[in-house]
């Protein structure tokens, strides 16, 4: 070897031009593939196309019926069980998925017919303390990722990100300016300067029981918070009364609308105790620091329902952040409000359903985008908020307890990801225009199949 | 499943948890 690298003679030609050619061709190609592998593609509309990207074996189950999967999963756990075997069933799904059956609301594990009703089990009463903070935890589960937004784009994982306007929708090009988020002057409920009482329906309540406090003697309310002194609210289950009806808002604007931005409903939900829900709706209101009976101008809150529905534009001082929780098999999976806040409409992606578990998360880009979720749309105290319940392949079923119309992991050829229906909830609160939410009340949930 | 929430906040908001961690419903994520 020595020998033949020493006395080797070199010999120098050149090479045929056509030969550098090839070669240049050759390495403009694969920076041309390098970068497009890593830039956004964009449609002729400007809008990012989404698509699945991934190593090999993220393909391989992108082929794979995973919706007709998740359906057949979903039926086969919903087959009720013998009585006898259900302890033991249970036990062992616990055992295996580390659930905490000292929690349950029933425990007598035999009143739980199926897996499927295990699985979606709620939690006895103070089970979860509710912390005092203004951001709260809307689920038990693994904090995968958070952070702040930044130029649009949601990372996913370290240097894997998804456009925002991807997960929350776009607006419809050409949709008509929303209402004024405020009433003007409501007759049903006034605030008293001092902010210590509020009057509904000619019924006076104490801003204490409204929003949480010490005892108070004025009429008690359910769904209202009630936190003992020291160890703060206790969890909310606020079972939502009446119907919600979704009906095509406009038929002629719906005729418009192009199919990739889907059509447009209106759900408003119809409350059987007036009195109560403007007690309920007049408590999210006093916490995000609404006065409900003040004249607000109708500019600055037109300009700030603009703001805060797109998700885009922040106000001056503030910014967008982002989290994103996990929920393992064995996990409680039902869902609760994370703050005070008012949920203006919500927008249901189907899309795929893929596993999301961090091992996915990692691999597969564009996978919050990519399954089928319901981004729930609003606004709190300070500005824009947004929650998206993110579908996966054993819990296709998205549950959202004020809206009985929608219908999550049905069965059906999916539309283009980047497709959506949408409702909003202008009639569920007189005095909000939306859909009201005390911190932790629950929301809904996620069920098998 | 998994849940993701996107808000507006002021700019000193903070989170209080760390990548990885267990929560659970009612726990506190963050404050200004």
């Amino acid at each position: 070897i020595v020998n033949a690298w020493t006395e080797t003679p070199t010999k120098w030609y050149p090479l045929p031009l056509a030969v550098g050619a090839i070669l240049l061709v050759a390495i403009q190609y694969r920076k041309k593939v390098k970068r497009a592998r890593q830039e956004v593609e964009l449609n002729e509309d400007g809008l990012e196309v989404i698509k699945l990207r991934g190593p090999w074996h993220v393909h391989v189950i992108g082929a794979l019926p995973l919706r007709n999967m998740s359906r057949l999963w979903g039926y086969v756990n919903s087959l009720e069980l013998p009585v006898w075997i259900r302890p033991y069933g249970f036990r062992l799904y616990a055992f295996a998925f580390g659930c905490n059956l000292d929690e349950v609301e029933h425990a007598d594990l035999r009143e739980y017919p199926s897996l499927g009703a295990f699985f979606y089990r709620r939690l006895k009463p103070g089970a979860r303390p509710v912390d005092h903070a203004i951001l709260v935890s809307p689920a038990d589960g693994r904090m995968l990722h958070f952070g702040r937004i930044t130029e649009s784009r949601v990372e996913q994982v370290k240097g894997i990100t998804y456009s925002l306007d991807a997960l929350l929708g776009i607006e419809r090009p050409g949709s008509p300016a929303p209402l004024p988020v405020a009433v003007a002057h409501n007759r049903d409920m006034e605030v008293v300067d001092d902010h210590e009482f509020a009057i509904v329906n000619g019924i006076e309540y104490s801003l204490d029981q409204l929003i949480g406090g010490t005892s108070s003697s004025t009429p008690s309310s359910p769904g209202t918070r009630t936190p003992s002194s020291d160890e703060g609210s206790t969890l909310v289950n606020r079972s939502t009364s009446g119907s919600s009806t979704a009906t095509p808002s406009e038929a002629s604007d719906a005729d418009d609308v192009p199919k990739k931005f889907g059509a447009q409903t209106d759900a408003s939900v119809g409350p059987e105790n007036m009195e109560e829900t403007l007690v309920h709706d007049a408590s999210v209101a006093l916490q995000m620091g609404v006065k409900p009976a003040l004249e607000i101008d109708v500019k600055a809150a037109l300009d700030r329902r603009r703001s805060v529905t797109s998700g885009k534009h922040v106000r001056p001082g503030n910014a967008l952040f982002f989290s994103v929780i996990y929920l393992a098999p064995g996990d409680y999976h039902r869902y609760h409000s994370p703050t005070a806040w008012v949920v203006e409409k919500r927008r249901h992606f189907v899309g795929e359903l893929f596993s999301v578990s961090p091992y996915m998360a990692k691999r597969l880009e564009n996978l919050f985008v990519l399954n089928e979720r319901v981004a729930l749309l609003g606004r709190w105290k300070h500005g824009f908020f947004g929650m998206v319940p993110v579908g996966a392949t054993n819990v296709g079923s998205i549950v959202v307890n004020f809206d009985t119309e929608l219908r999550t992991n049905i069965r059906g050829r999916p539309p283009p990801p980047g497709t959506y229906t949408e409702a909003v909830y202008s009639g569920a609160s007189p005095i909000l225009r939306g859909q009201p939410l005390a911190p932790a009340e629950e929301m809904g949930g996620f069920r098998l199949g | 499943s998994t849940i993701v929430l996107v808000f507006e906040a002021p700019e000193d908001f903070e989170f209080s948890v760390h990548a990885g961690q267990k929560v659970r419903v009612g726990q506190r994520l963050g404050d200004i």
